[in-house]
């Protein structure tokens, strides 16, 4: 089963088209293996993307040097999932 | 559970789970509910789809699906709920009876299972399907770019390792074409609604272009009546438009086939996520989100039933 420890979803707002395409640059980063749950279309739009740990400082860093915000939407993948589990498993056990 | 009274609609449950709900509902409603079959997914499980018909021979039909991407949990789950509101309301609700008097309404709840099972035992992000490309070890293509409308043009990924690869060609997925043959032999599916997660969203064709469909303001008026009947329940916010308006321009999709097809009342979800939680959407909202769906669901397939064509 693959785990998803330290994987953070960002929620990044590109302010206008420039920023957008940079984002698009990134997306196009296939080692950094961005998950894009929404992705980039135009300024004012919410961008949310899943971010692999080893990938996390890379892409903060890149955005931050671009003046592009972003807040974490999801701190932790995996504490959602074995949340997500943890619940399923409590009803079959019910 | 031992009926579908006690089956739990407010939490995520397996395929074989949502299977046995379906035989349970069939089992108890076999006046209003049948199992149909139309196809096996890549791995060989059987693709269902739940017909709700009050009888009658070649009637026209309203079509819902779920869960065509699988990580979009909350779908299957309220395509589970849909199933059994049908059953519980169509003697209650002059409206959704009414519906039932002229239509059927045909409700396929995992659209995607190979990939749903995959979701559930090994990699929760799983999006496409679980076929294989030749020559490539990434797994799967997109479900929603592989119809046979503006196939393979932008807004699709001809990498087979892309969240949005198109595919081999149009139809290559048997979980598509299963819907396909079904639809075409059909021939009388006058509503077609295909859902989705996240971001609270209403979409009518087109993706792959940016013209507007021939009837775009009777549909761009439904689907501001689907809205408001949506956000009245708990005030959930919906923008509604036309795909490559309202999110990206978005090739082979689903409902710009079914809309090249004749069925003008095509529309496509992005359910909710209230709470930032994207596809995570805690179970405590299956509930919520499936009613408030509900009452859009209902609101076109009414009008789809007043404005047969």
């Amino acid at each position: 089963t693959e785990i998803f420890v330290g994987h953070q979803v960002l929620r990044i707002s590109a302010a206008d088209e420039a920023q957008v395409q940079k984002v698009k640059e990134l997306e196009s980063l296939e080692h950094l293996q961005l998950d894009f749950w929404r992705d980039p279309v135009r300024p004012g739009l919410p961008i949310d993307v899943r971010v692999p740990f080893p990938s996390v400082q890379s892409v903060k860093v890149f955005l931050e040097s671009h003046d592009i915000s972003y807040e974490i939407m999801i701190e932790d993948v995996q504490s959602l999932l074995d949340e997500e589990q943890k619940q399923m498993s409590a009803l079959r056990a019910r | 559970a031992l009926t579908t009274d006690t089956f739990n609609y407010a939490t995520y449950h397996t395929l074989d789970e949502i299977y046995e709900f379906i035989d349970q509902l069939v089992t108890e409603n076999q006046h209003l509910v049948s199992k149909i079959q139309i196809g096996n997914t890549y791995e060989g499980r059987p693709i269902y789809v739940l017909k709700f018909s009050t009888g009658g021979t070649d009637r026209p039909a309203a079509w819902i699906d779920t869960g065509i991407h699988s990580r979009e949990w909350v779908t299957q789950a309220s395509g589970v709920w849909f199933a059994k509101k049908i059953t519980t309301d169509y003697e209650k609700d002059p409206t959704l009876k009414a519906i039932l008097e002229k239509m059927d309404i045909f409700l396929e709840i995992v659209t995607n299972p190979d990939g749903f099972v995959y979701t559930h035992k090994t990699n929760r992000m799983w999006r496409k399907t679980r076929s294989r490309t030749q020559g490539s070890l990434c797994v799967g293509a997109d479900p929603n770019r592989n119809w046979d409308a503006g196939f393979g043009l932008s807004g699709a990924s001809s990498n087979p390792c892309s969240d949005t690869y198109h595919g081999k060609s149009a139809n290559s997925e048997v979980e598509v074409k299963a819907i396909v043959d079904f639809v075409k032999t059909h021939g009388k599916i006058k509503a077609f609604i295909s859902i989705h997660s996240y971001s609270q969203l209403l979409l009518y064709p087109y993706g792959y272009k940016s013209d507007a469909v021939p009837n775009k303001e009777e549909l761009d008026k439904l689907a501001k009546s689907a809205v408001t009947a949506l956000t009245s329940l708990y005030g959930t916010k919906y923008k509604y438009g036309s795909i490559i308006d309202t999110i990206y321009q978005a090739s082979g999709n689903t409902i710009d086939w079914t809309y090249s097809q004749g069925i003008k009342y095509s529309f496509t979800f992005e359910l909710r996520d209230t709470g930032l939680r994207g596809f995570l959407l805690p179970a405590s909202q299956i509930i919520p989100t499936a009613e408030e769906t509900w009452l859009a669901l209902l609101t076109i397939i009414d009008h789809a039933s007043k404005n047969l064509y």
